[in-house]
Order: C-alpha cells, then sequence, then structure tokens
C-alpha cells in the first residue's frame, strides 16, 4: 500500500 | 508603474493552459527582475513555480515590487480573447493594484484588445524550495514523456521511475498486470529522440502519475523536459522557455507503508 507524501514534509513553509 | 510585454503572447497562453488544471489562484509577484510564481495544488503534493526573466520580454518596467493575486480561472477566459500570433502586455499604474490590464495586438498593428481582470487577495503559502543536486537528471523529449506517462495510466495509477547510468525505467503495477517502458541514453540529433542521462547516484522513486500528466499540458511550452530527481525528494519537472525563463513542478513521491 502506498502513501503520498505532501510537499511541506521536503519544503519549508516562508 | 508595471508593464510587462511579451512579443509572443501565445506562451503567456500555454503557461497558464498548463497550470489551470493544477492549481485555482495564484499570486504573481513583479520585481524589477522579472515576474515568479509558486502555488501549490490543493493536496499540497505538488507545486508550481514559475520564472519569466525581464529580458524576455519586449519591453519590461516594474518600479517596486508588487503581488498580483489571480484566478486562473478567470484569467483563462481573457486569454482566450487574445490570438496565438498577438503580443500581451499586462499593466497597472497603481501601488496596490485592484485590477490588472490586459492589451492584445495583432501583429499587423491593426487589432487592439483590451481587458481589465479583477484581482484577489490571497494568503500566500510560499514554500522555501532549497537548491539540490540532484542525483539523476533525465532530459528528454517533452512529447515522448507525456506518450509514457499518458499511456502508463491506464495501466496504473503510480509509476516507478529507476535510474541506472545507462537508462531511466519507468514501471507499472496494476490490476491488470504489469509492465515497464526503459528509455536508453541516447545522443541523437534528433530532439525527439534525444536522451540526456546525468546519474551521480541512481535512484528509485515512485510517483502519481494523474499529476504526470498534468505537468504534461506544458509539452507544447519545450520540446524537452527535464526529470530531476534524488532519492526521498521530491520530482522537479522543468520545461525551459526559450530566453523567458522556466517553468518547474514539483512531485512528492509515494512512499509503500
Amino acid at each position: 500500500y502506498e502513501i503520498q507524501l505532501m510537499l511541506s514534509r521536503y519544503f519549508n513553509n516562508q | 508603474m508595471f508593464e510587462a510585454k511579451l512579443q509572443q503572447g501565445v506562451i503567456f497562453k500555454k503557461i497558464v493552459d498548463a497550470i489551470k488544471d493544477l492549481v485555482k489562484s495564484v499570486n504573481i509577484d513583479a520585481s524589477t527582475s522579472g515576474l515568479s510564481m509558486q502555488a501549490m495544488d490543493s493536496a499540497h503534493v505538488a507545486l508550481v513555480s514559475l520564472k519569466l526573466n525581464e529580458n524576455g520580454f519586449k519591453d519590461y518596467r516594474c518600479d517596486r515590487p508588487i503581488t498580483l493575486g489571480l484566478s486562473i480561472e478567470n484569467l483563462s477566459k481573457i486569454l482566450k480573447c487574445a490570438g496565438n500570433d498577438d503580443t500581451i502586455t499586462l499593466q497597472t499604474d497603481e501601488e496596490e493594484p485592484s485590477s490588472l490590464k490586459f492589451f492584445f495586438e495583432n501583429q499587423q498593428a491593426s487589432k487592439i484588445s483590451e481587458f481589465s481582470l479583477n484581482l484577489m487577495s490571497l494568503d500566500s503559502e510560499s514554500l522555501g524550495i532549497p537548491d539540490t543536486d540532484y542525483s539523476s537528471v533525465i532530459q528528454m523529449s517533452s512529447a515522448e514523456f507525456s506518450r509514457i506517462c499518458k499511456e502508463l495510466s491506464s495501466i496504473s495509477e503510480t509509476v516507478e521511475i529507476e535510474t541506472s547510468k545507462e537508462s531511466v525505467k519507468f514501471s507499472v503495477q496494476g490490476d491488470i498486470g504489469a509492465g515497464s517502458i526503459t528509455v536508453k541514453n541516447n545522443q541523437s540529433d534528433k530532439d525527439v529522440d534525444r536522451v540526456d542521462l546525468q546519474i551521480d547516484q541512481p535512484v528509485k522513486l515512485t510517483f502519481a502519475l494523474r499529476y504526470l500528466n498534468m505537468f504534461n499540458k506544458a509539452v507544447s511550452l519545450s520540446s524537452t523536459v527535464s526529470l530531476n530527481m534524488s532519492e526521498e525528494n521530491p520530482l522537479m519537472v522543468e520545461y525551459k522557455i526559450d530566453d523567458l525563463g522556466s517553468l518547474r513542478f514539483y512531485l512528492a513521491p509515494k512512499i509503500s507503508d
């Protein structure tokens, strides 16, 4: 089963 | 005063067409160096980043930085009124503009259209994207990449992209079966056949094809696309727009539970 990760996991909120 | 005139207005039309299924509203930031825009899809899985350099415009003037909050759907409605051979000029005189003016002019300067688009105040959810040295960079025909994604999406919702020194392999597994397409390094003179692989480290990552198919709406902006990957990082798909700049898409990978 695959989970879709979100971008905030990699990039910081500015 | 802000004014930006694009000689090939069709490029702006193509950019908006390429992102309109992915993002609904965007802040375009205009500065002395050009236009930039960053927006995420509603699920915060994919991000679009546009940079257009002032040098790529026929005329460009921006006295002070301004932010233009736009509905992509409404922008698209106005741009439908521009011909593919028209120049497109964006203009506003106000410091905090409530609308943005558009001028479309045909090559003979015999037809001039003028529109104004109401602007919106949008919360910006800007993400800081670190400069990344990607361990696998693939440059290939944008049409070919688009075809591969479209074909594979009828078999599976996700694609695994695996690189090696010699090739890149796109694999799918679905209810009906499984398959893969392998594309080898190819130094052809023809853009459509050429595949450039720069592999420092092989990677194996899985992505949702639905998003890749949306990114591929940008295929008419550039004959080539570059896929930039590092293990455990989002994929960066870049379409270079001649002298004007670039349209980049980022997509977070899928992981096995």
